[in-house]
């Protein structure tokens, strides 16, 4: 069944080793080295997960009222199936509070749930909303069995499940879902 | 199932706009413009998929008895699902001919087949063997599928399946089918 399929296909395909050592490349980042920006960065990645799925931005910065700035990158680069130093590539941005403080992190959405939205949109794999919903459900919780078994992939990450309820994959609120 | 969901994530997450343009890309690359290279160069991409599904090789130019060589890259910059600037590389490699004549293309594995590999190796995914054949039978059928449909991707690509009884993802005939 296709949650199944995408919830081990994001787990080997890509967490099983981005996840182990995150907090290693994420400290030697120069976000993490610079003082000032080291006591307000988080050492795990977020992953994002909208209850839409709709995970209609290509980047957090767009459409966030200015309170998330792209900052910079970290970098993973591995051989694999036949691509010679293929680049794994994380993106660090800043959040702004409400009170005004500004926090730096390593952030992007759950990737499958991209496929699984267009999968929907294009109407050619068959998918309703409704369906989309089911399999949404099956795969967080089978990717959270998963994640919950490898000990290496322990407190690396955050998935952070919210409500988008204008089916965005946004919400004035994201910034602050990221700040918590 | 799980081959649709694998074959529908290749397709929406990677050939879908990989495809499109990718012999323009080819021939921005510094291998076409040579002279000397240009009239053996392939402008498809050449999608290699073993039989036994088992791509145990990182780069093509493991084992290849040296008739493998990497010669460089091509790549594609794209936002998508909150990374900025991913990065979709193909590795270019040139492979000799029995006749010694050489050859240039851009190859991988079809990436799918080591989720499957590792699924299977690993045991948590409950696979077995045979159970990876059908999936494998089964997704191939699905990709064919989807990418006749685009037409965005027609003589962009060529899958080249070919049966690899030592089960290791490469034969010793593995240069002799890209050349063809
Ligand atoms: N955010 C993010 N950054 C990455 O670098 C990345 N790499 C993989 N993934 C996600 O992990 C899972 C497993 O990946 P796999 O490579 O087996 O399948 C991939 C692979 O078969 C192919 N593909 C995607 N990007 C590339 C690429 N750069 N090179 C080769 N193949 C690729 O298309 C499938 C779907 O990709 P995505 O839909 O982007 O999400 C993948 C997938 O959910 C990523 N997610």
């Amino acid at each position: 069944n296709v949650a199944h399929g995408l919830a081990w296909s994001y787990y080997f395909g890509y967490l099983k080793f981005l996840l182990p050592g995150m907090d290693k490349r994420i400290e030697c980042s120069k976000h993490w080295k610079t003082d000032s920006t080291k006591r307000r960065m988080c050492k795990k990645i977020l992953l994002l997960y909208p209850s839409s799925c709709h995970c209609r931005l290509r980047r957090l910065d767009e459409d966030s009222s200015g309170r998330i700035t792209h900052e910079g990158e970290v970098e993973l680069l591995q051989d694999r199936a036949g691509v010679v130093g293929r680049v794994y590539k994380n993106t660090v941005y800043s959040v702004v509070s409400k009170e005004g403080k500004k926090f730096y992190f390593v952030g992007e959405y759950v990737t499958c749930i991209r496929t699984m939205y267009e999968m929907e949109q294009s109407g050619i794999a068959g998918l309703k909303p409704d369906d989309t919903r089911l399999l949404s459900t099956k795969f967080l919780i089978t990717i959270k069995q998963i994640l919950d078994r490898d000990k290496d992939c322990t407190n690396m990450y955050r998935i952070i499940f919210y409500e988008d309820s204008d089916q965005s994959g946004k919400t004035a609120s994201l910034p602050d879902h990221i700040v918590k």
